[in-house]
């Protein structure tokens, strides 16, 4: 029984695309303090911009094959998945590359390196997927369908979507077994729950019914903002346990992170004073957790 | 020549419906010490998670005539557009109770009130229209369809977006005769910009000659940051004067307005101590100065 987990809310700018990285690259490189084991991971970029991708410096090229080429290949066809992979040591070559360039008089912190995480990225070509998919066979199901032959190669797939419900995260949705929500601690986030949990019983019913709620994660939270404890205690209200106990605050490393092509959890360490790195290790270390009990 | 303003960047998270609501207010309500007299506006919201209807408190209920109806009718069929729209007296109404909700031991404001906009509202039925409108006839241009008999009703229409390309946002770009683009001033927005001038180019090659870009608003500036300071300095360098001369501050006062069901251009007077209402107000202006020009 793997472990597939899609990053989903149609809502924007709430940290699908923080989250799926940082919580890909800390299961992948795992932490020994933490009781974080390392494992393999494949991180899928689901959105036609490519933000997954840019977190860890890769150069969008439009000459390398992506998601979009997977998804649109005739049905029966034999691609092999693994040639559309970008493997530990590029994605390792390309974060220190970007990290140099930004930051031309450091040197290259020594975390700044992967072993386990392996990216599937996209491009904007993707954009035309949505509309180039609905009238095919199997519009649904193409995502689940690419990934069969690999489910074993990996402990863990994490799905970074778009922000909406159409065809590509319904792609991801059929692909997944599980669906963690990133909630920003903002007002028309609230409002768009009620409306997400809607339509994830619809899939449940109509496309996939393994697929199950792995959890709510707040994320932006203010510090000493009404607001944002007004939000977050209304969704702890409505959905109890199904809420990280682990806050992700808002933080001005998070939001610099992307700039210098690497996740936050890799730029700097889980210690008191790095906040973000240490907040994004614990929702890590509250996911094994999750995942171990199932 | 009718001023027609599509808020649009598949970004998520950007600022799309905070600068489209507050936009139409203040173009709507005007400001004499500033210079901008008042007209008739109507705020259309083109997005099914609805927040452009939520910052006015207005419940989205599911009894109501929304665009959703507007776009799927039969052609042909003479639907009475003014029976869509919710006018100033419900508007103010809906505004007042709802502060009232949240502000239990305060006075209502007395600029809490709006005298000239309207509201096309939407509901989560608008996210079924995307997969239905794909196979239909004219689907690009059933918005531009719907509008025409009312075009001299109002002097500005302002259309807010959801955070993708697809038949939604193209119906708006169909519609509209000027784009204008919330940039936020974050690493991934940056990226974004050049997918959507290439997005843009195509719509207007394909769809909408008539389409040019009224400006790009920098948002969620947060004071002090290098990151903010680099985004800003980007985007003025690739675009230049297209960028508005007003950027708009990441302030809590921009972040709370939605709670208490009305735009900080009417929460909060326009002067030094209020930096969210003020730059608003001063993005109003230049906006004025542009569709004057013309
Ligand atoms: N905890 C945080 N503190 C500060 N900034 C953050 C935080 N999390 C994310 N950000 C920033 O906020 C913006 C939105 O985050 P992100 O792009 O991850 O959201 P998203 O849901 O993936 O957006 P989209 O809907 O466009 O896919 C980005 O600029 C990101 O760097
Ligand atoms: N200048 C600002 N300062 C602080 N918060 C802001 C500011 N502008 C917008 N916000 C908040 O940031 C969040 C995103 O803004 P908004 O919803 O307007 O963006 P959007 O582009 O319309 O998002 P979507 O892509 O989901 O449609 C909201 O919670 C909003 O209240
Ligand atoms: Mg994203
Ligand atoms: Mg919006």
């Amino acid at each position: 029984y793997k472990t597939i987990i899609a990053c989903t809310n149609q809502k924007g700018g709430c940290a699908k695309t923080t989250t799926a990285v940082n919580l890909a690259t800390s299961l992948a490189e795992g932490n020994a303090k933490l009781g974080i084991p390392p494992s393999k991971v494949l991180l899928i970029d689901l959105d036609p911009q490519g933000n997954a991708s840019t977190s860890f410096g890769v150069d969008k090229r439009l000459d390398v094959p992506t998601v979009y080429e997977l998804l649109m290949q005739p049905t029966g066809e034999d691609l092999n998945i693994h040639d559309f992979l970008i493997g530990p040591e590029i994605l390792t070559d390309e974060m220190q590359r970007s990290f140099k360039n930004m930051n031309q008089d450091q040197r290259i912190p020594k975390r700044l390196k992967v072993e386990n995480l392996y990216l599937l990225p996209s491009n904007i070509r993707l954009s035309g997927a949505e509309i180039e998919l609905a009238t095919k066979l199997g519009r649904e199901t193409r995502l689940r369908e690419a990934l069969a032959p690999i489910m074993d190669d990996f402990d863990h797939i994490i799905i970074d979507t778009p922000p909406s419900l159409g065809l590509l995260t319904i792609n991801a949705l059929a692909a997944a077994n599980w669906i963690l929500v990133p909630v920003q601690a903002e007002y028309y986030a609230l409002e768009g729950m009620s409306q997400l949990m809607n339509s994830i019983r619809l899939i449940q019913r109509r496309v996939n019914n393994h697929l199950k709620l792995f959890g709510i994660a707040v994320t932006m939270y203010t510090p000493r903002s009404k607001l944002s404890q007004f939000v977050e205690s209304e969704v702890r209200k409505h959905f109890g346990e199904d809420v990280f106990q682990t806050v992700i605050p808002r933080l001005m490393s998070i939001a610099e992170a992307p700039k210098d092509g690497a996740p936050v959890v890799l730029l700097k360490n889980p210690t008191k004073g790095n906040k973000g790195s240490k907040q994004y290790w614990a929702l890590a270390k509250e996911s094994h957790l999750r995942i171990m009990k199932r």
